[in-house]
């Protein structure tokens, strides 16, 4: 098993998902992150003065999934998420040892 | 061919019926159901899906999609079910349980058709999905038996799954064939011996997806009434997997007490396209059911 | 050394904390996430229109561990997180090559 | 490559992006979450009566990096983010297999 970890830009949330659901993945967790990178945050006026948000808002999707699904799933991934701007963002894929469905106890492959 | 007709149109609306009905308390203990509802009896939808009054489930959307395939090549294919199955899944279905998922996942990944054999394939999926199997094979016992083992493992792999499958296909057959309660007792009684964890008295220890909760429990009202209505009633106040339990119940009910014995409250609320879908399934499986006969 | 991620019914949290706190598992890093899934979101009415929200809030909790303490904590964590009703979620467990405590320096089963 | 993720005190945010920029790092990933561990939380005063908020606001920064800046990426996290009163945090190295720029398709060491 792997951990997909995708950092995003928020507005693609719902394409990646599509992609996802698409090749049959169909559950995933995701969070509100703040990106720092070469892609750089607007300016805002606070107060009188202009400064320099320097985060961006990004999406943090997580999947678990089959190794053998990595491939497609990280080309899907690509396809929905790119724009071709500066900011697109990540994929990580880190090692899963063990996977249990809560309600049932299932494990590994019967996990997710 | 009349009340042969009448029994098999009888088993898939009342599949349809026991879906849409128990749907609204799937997930639910007896007690919550006792609770929020007193017996539930009514097409009124909501349940854990936020279903409208009548809509069916996974549950009869894959009988569909299996007689689908079989009639569209006049016989069936594991490869053409796969693909109407996985038509079905990117339709975003209102619910896919998570065992059949995997194997549609497992298919898109690398096209097999075939689940490996697991201790976690004994829930109810591949069971529900079999009766346009039945309906195609009246004639031809062989294929019934072939085809069954055929669609069941293309998500579950499972001996509980296999026999509780082969003896609910045995109990429609014999029913659809006239042949009365008796003739079905007698092979659930065959599916007990067999594999005496099927033993349905003094009353199910649940009511769960698991196969074996799931037959129990069909086993236990279907045998406990006399009536379409009262065996549907019986099952889905039961709760657990009630729309799956619902529907099962409503085949083995529908075949015995005919199309003609389904209230038609219950039936007018189904979807006419449901519906239509279902009387046009059951005329091709029957006319392909005579085709093939030995 | 390993993490669990633990991915529960936002409800769960207080019960699932005390369960670790009792096999002497004390600290724990959590965050708010979405969860999609085969668990429905809740309808919404929004300018007189129903839509459904198609995610739930979910809990995340990361707890980084000892490999020996793994089957406890997860078995805790399922008794605790579990309702039986579709959406109580995963725990997936991760490999850690090292941990340290910021403010002694302390390394790996000593960090945590 | 790997990922260190870093809990730390969030007022030390500015302070950590600044040490790891020093080094050469200029991306990473932040989120909010919450810290439970030996540093107790505060008590607020709700409708006349005191209760513990038992959990700190912490921030988490993930960055994935090659393996051989991993020691100095920890060592400069520490200095900055160091206090020395309890609750300073902890940073975790986890393993990636891969690595790959949305915007691009570079992977690995290309990717960051
Ligand atoms: N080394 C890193 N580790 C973790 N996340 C990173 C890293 N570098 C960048 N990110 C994340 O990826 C996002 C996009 O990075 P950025 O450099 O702006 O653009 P691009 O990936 O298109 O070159 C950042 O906002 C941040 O969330
Ligand atoms: N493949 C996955 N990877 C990561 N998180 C997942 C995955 N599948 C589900 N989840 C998380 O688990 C939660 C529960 O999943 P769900 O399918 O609704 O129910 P259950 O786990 O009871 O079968 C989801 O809301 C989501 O947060
Ligand atoms: N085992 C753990 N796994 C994951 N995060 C932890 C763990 N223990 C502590 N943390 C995180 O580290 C933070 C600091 O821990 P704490 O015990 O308060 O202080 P210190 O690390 O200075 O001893 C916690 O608020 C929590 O976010
Ligand atoms: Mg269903
Ligand atoms: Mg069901």
């Amino acid at each position: 098993l792997c951990k997909i970890e995708a950092v995003i830009k928020p507005f693609k949330l719902e394409e990646v998902k599509e992609a996802l659901t698409e090749i049959g993945i169909a559950g995933l967790t995701v969070a509100e992150v703040k990106g720092f990178g070469r892609q750089k945050g607007h300016t805002e006026i606070y107060r009188g003065s202009e400064y320099t948000v320097d985060f961006l808002p990004k999406v943090k999707i997580e999947v678990v999934l089959e190794e053998e699904l990595v491939p497609k799933a990280t080309e899907a991934i690509i396809k929905a998420a790119r724009t071709g701007k500066i900011g697109d963002g990540k994929i990580f894929v880190i090692p899963v040892t063990e996977a249990i469905r809560i309600r049932t106890g299932e494990r590994n492959e019967h996990a997710i | 061919r009349e009340g042969r007709r009448a029994r098999a149109l009888g088993a898939y609306l009342g599949f349809a019926v026991g879906d849409a009905l128990g749907a609204t308390v799937e997930f639910l203990s007896a007690e919550e159901i006792a609770e929020s509802y007193g017996v539930h009896r009514r097409m009124i939808g909501g349940g854990w899906l936020g279903l409208k009054p009548g809509q069916v489930t996974d549950d009869t959307e894959m009988c569909l999609a299996v007689g689908r395939a079989i009639l569209a090549l006049g016989r069936f294919d594991p490869c053409s079910m796969a693909e109407e199955l996985v038509r079905w899944y990117r339709g975003r279905p209102v619910d896919v349980g998570a065992t059949c998922l995997q194997g549609i996942r497992r298919y898109l990944t690398d096209g097999s058709l075939d689940a490996l054999p697991s201790r976690w394939h004994g829930g109810n999926g591949a069971c529900l999905r079999n009766l346009p199997v039945i309906l195609a094979t009246l004639g031809d016992e062989e294929a019934f038996g072939r085809w069954t083992i055929g669609q069941c493992h293309f998500t579950h792999n499972h001996r509980f799954s296999d026999a509780g499958t082969l003896a609910l296909g045995e109990m429609v057959r014999s029913l659809v064939g006239g042949e009365g309660i008796s003739g079905a007792r007698a092979a659930a009684d065959r599916l007990i011996a067999r594999h005496p964890v099927f033993a349905f008295d003094p009353h199910p220890a649940s009511s769960s997806g698991y196969v074996v909760d799931t037959i129990q429990t069909v086993f236990f009202t279907f045998f406990g009434s006399d009536s379409f209505a009262s065996c549907l009633i019986a099952t889905v106040n039961r709760g657990g997997d009630a729309d799956s339990t619902g529907a099962l119940a409503g085949m083995l009910a529908g075949a015995t007490y005919t199309a003609e014995g389904i209230p038609r409250g219950w039936l007018r609320k189904l979807s006419a396209k449901v519906v239509n879908e279902i009387e046009s399934q059951v005329d091709g499986l029957l006319a392909l059911a005579d085709t093939r006969k030995r």
